[in-house]
């Protein structure tokens, strides 16, 4: 028998280390509840595919993280979430992208693995399939926070900015305010 | 963006990782983690999955990349990480975790930070923000 090891991460970029402490220590919590789950599962003799199934979907119920429940929104204020899960032993592997209703993507994806000879499902027909496969879903509500929105308006005002400055400096016709809002990366 | 590498006490490993993308991004943008061999993948020998930009994240074909340095090369779980990490993408873009079929596991990012834990067999648990 080998060893076992597990490891989670819930995102990364410029994070800063003027944090609040209580908010350090929030997500510290949150990060050591999920890999408590995925230990015990281990310690249960659990798979590798169930116990990072487990895991991700914890993840994602959590709204201290940019995935389920606490996703970002796009330029037009809507979700729009992805996920995807491989297993080394066989190859493999299911993906879905353009989810707005499922509540964890992850479990889509899985069964995009298991129960289709697919990989990948976008879109209308991932929602399709979720509504076939019976997975849970809920309404858009349900994913989007305060902090979500407020990251949207804060990007969306520093892009008219940029692009108003830019077009100050005449840098040309060929000024497209959605690539200054790209830069700088602020993480998710 | 969120994921969980395993390796169980079989050696078999799995990668998972899941995404809102990102803030603002255009409707019907597809590829921060979803595409297998970039922010996700898994072979006989690793488990891998990223958090960041994607676009570098693709364009660096990380997470294959991880397991080809192995398979190929030879080079160690951690080698094979920090090379990928440091080498083979964009500065501040990516964070990697991985896991390998021995039970050995990697952390790496070229951002300020990643959100990350990681727990094994012998007793190592760890949960961290920054370097």
């Amino acid at each position: 028998m080998g060893k076992w090891a597990i490891v989670l991460h819930g995102g990364a970029g410029v994070i800063s280390k003027s944090m609040p402490p209580e908010k350090k220590e929030e997500v510290e919590r949150a990060l050591a509840h999920c890999l408590d789950l995925g230990v015990t599962a281990l310690k249960g003799s659990s798979s590798a595919m169930d116990v990072a199934e487990l895991v991700v979907r914890a993840l994602e119920d959590n709204p201290l993280f940019n995935a389920g429940r606490g996703s970002v929104l796009t330029t037009h204020g809507t979700i729009e979430m992805e996920a995807s899960i491989m297993n080394g032993c066989t190859k493999q592997c299911g993906a879905v992208s353009g989810l707005t209703t499922v509540v964890n993507p992850i479990s889509l994806a899985r069964l995009v693995m298991e129960k289709t000879p697919h990989i990948y499902l976008a879109f209308a027909g991932a929602e399709a399939f979720a509504r076939q496969q019976g997975v849970p879903t809920a309404e858009t509500e349900y994913f989007m926070t305060d902090k979500s929105i407020d990251q949207l308006k804060a990007v969306q005002s520093k892009e008219e900015a940029s692009c108003m400055a830019a077009l100050k400096q005449e840098t040309g016709p060929d000024v497209f305010c959605g690539e200054l809002a790209d830069k700088p990366f602020s993480g998710e | 963006t969120v994921g969980c590498v395993v390796v169980d006490k079989l050696g078999h490993c799995v990668a998972a990782t899941s995404t809102g993308g990102r803030t603002n991004k255009m409707v019907g943008r597809i590829g921060d983690t979803p595409l297998i061999g970039a922010g996700n993948y898994s072979n006989q020998l690793c488990a891998v999955s990223a958090t960041g930009i994607g676009e570098a994240i693709i364009r660096g074909m990380a997470g294959h990349t991880v397991g080809a340095l192995m398979e190929f090369k030879g080079m160690s779980l951690a080698a094979a990480v920090n090379e990928v990490v440091e080498n083979r993408v964009e500065r501040g873009t990516t964070g990697l975790i991985a896991v390998s079929s021995s039970g050995e596991f990697a952390m790496a990012f070229n951002t300020t930070g990643m959100y990350r834990a990681a727990a094994d067999e012998d007793g190592h648990y760890e949960v961290a923000i920054w370097h």
